[in-house]
């Protein structure tokens, strides 16, 4: 991979969003994915609708925490995502109102990535931002910087927190991973997280996947 | 928040008080390390949840402890009213290897009442005394128990004694946290409960500082007066512990497109 990469200097990232008292990280971290491939394969950076997960994916469970692979199948089964615009996210479970004509973007298919960073970063750097699930640990009082706490301390297995790996980089020789959190600007990096990038740090790694657009 | 069902599998569940013994037994004697005999806490009551997933289990135990009488003021670490103890425990059993990951252990001003013993795993009705938890930490395991320790700093932090004007200072923090992330309260003892959350989490995100081998920086955000429980449920998603749902087909790598 190229040493370093930032899909948000190259227009295919949204701005951060917030999700406020819910548990829907794992609808951000696929529709932040949804978005990078539409503007990637389609040239338009469109703003997806998260709500629309919440209310009309009924494998996962809204609120109370859900899996991105079952979300790429609910959008494929649904038809497609309608944008922020249209349906708006309102941090709460609804009745599901997703309108067919109003959707703006499909997907054909997703895929699971590798699990080696090296090639987490060649996938990156050609194909686009990655959904990817951590563990939190330490997030709660994260301010800025990379983060890399001791592996006992952030174990690959507990993972909890869905987010967007949009770039990578090295900042004074320590390489990192730049992920898009959706806790709103007011926390981290301008609603940035920086992560150790190389030793699969809080499972970083785990469960990288992305939905394909033909 | 509304409480999340518990099923079985890698979320939280209740725990019948045999599996909750090799766990609180670890705690116990992390707890009582470098304590000379008799000096030692004895357990009194536990009870917890265990969430498992891959290869480990995390065992979150609410334990009631007891401290033996101290006879020398001098060296005293409690007054003597305030013997027992009332601690949150996380343990990780990860292959059979056990290393506590957090202890906050509080007196408690009040008589415990309806608490059983260890054996019976009864629960203890105690009130926590409100206030700071200096001893709110992240331990270090064993150097038996994990290749990896923090032996040699964490006790430091574990010891120091906090400042003496460590309420003021935390109270114009938390002040400041409340204006600037525009918070409000219902009620006085809901403020005071906030803050002493936030004095807790304040030791807390000191201790991660120490732990961290990057360059991150910890402290203050808008989470700060949540507790860690109360974190977790609202804002993260215990689901990504489970299997994947549906499977995926793997993506070919770029190199080998």
């Amino acid at each position: 991979p190229p040493p370093e990469w930032d899909w948000r200097k190259k227009g295919a990232v949204t701005k951060v969003k917030d999700q406020g008292m819910c548990g829907s990280c794992w609808a951000f971290s696929v529709t932040g994915n949804v978005e990078g491939q539409w503007f990637l394969k389609q040239g338009t950076l469109l703003s997806l609708s998260e709500q629309e997960l919440l209310d009309c994916d009924k494998v996962d469970k809204g609120c109370m925490g859900g899996l991105p692979s079952n979300a790429y199948s609910a959008i494929k089964t649904l038809g497609g995502l309608e944008t922020e615009d249209d349906y708006s996210y309102r941090g709460h479970l609804q009745t599901c109102s997703f309108n067919a004509e109003k959707a703006k973007v499909y997907i054909n298919d997703s895929v699971e990535l590798s699990q080696n960073e090296q090639k987490l970063a060649a996938w990156l750097a050609e194909k686009g931002p990655i959904s990817v699930a951590i563990n939190a640990f330490g997030m709660q009082f994260y301010r800025h910087g990379i983060s890399h706490p001791l592996r006992p301390l952030c174990s690959p297995w507990l993972i909890d927190h869905a987010v967007l790996l949009v770039g990578y980089g090295n900042r004074s020789a320590t390489p990192f991973w730049a992920i898009k959190n959706s806790w709103g600007t007011d926390w981290g990096e301008e609603g940035y997280y920086y992560l150790y990038r190389g030793s699969g740090a809080c499972g970083v790694n785990i469960m990288a996947s992305s939905a394909v657009v033909n | 928040a509304p409480k999340k069902p518990r099923a079985a599998g890698p979320q939280a569940r209740e725990l019948a008080s045999p599996e909750l013994l090799a766990p609180a037994r670890f705690a116990l004697e992390m707890y009582n390390r470098g304590r000379a005999a008799g000096t030692r806490a004895a357990l009194r009551a536990v009870r917890g949840r265990v969430r498992r997933a891959g290869r480990g289990s995390l065992y979150s135990l609410k334990a009631t402890l007891v401290e033996p009488p101290c006879n020398d003021p001098t060296v005293c670490q409690l007054p003597i009213s305030k013997k027992t103890l009332l601690c949150s425990f996380e343990v990780l059993d990860e292959l059979g290897k056990h290393m506590l990951l957090r202890r906050d252990c509080g007196p408690v001003d009040t008589k415990v009442t309806g608490a059983g013993t260890a054996q019976d795993a009864g629960r203890a009705q105690v009130t926590p005394h409100v206030g700071f938890s200096p001893n709110s930490s992240l331990l270090e395991p064993s150097p038996d128990d994990t290749n990896e320790t923090f032996s040699s700093f964490l006790p430091l932090l574990n010891k120091d004694p906090l400042p003496q004007d460590f309420s003021v200072k935390m109270a114009s923090i938390f002040k400041e946290f409340v204006t600037t992330y525009n918070r409000t309260y219902d009620t006085k003892e809901e403020a005071r409960w906030r803050m002493s959350v936030f004095a807790n989490n304040m030791v807390r995100a000191q201790k991660i500082q120490a732990l961290d081998t990057g360059t991150a920086r910890y402290g203050v955000t808008k989470f700060s007066d949540l507790t860690e429980e109360e974190f977790r449920t609202i804002y993260l998603n215990p689901l990504l512990q489970e299997e994947p749902g549906r499977k995926m087909r793997l993506a070919k790598s770029v190199s080998s497109l």
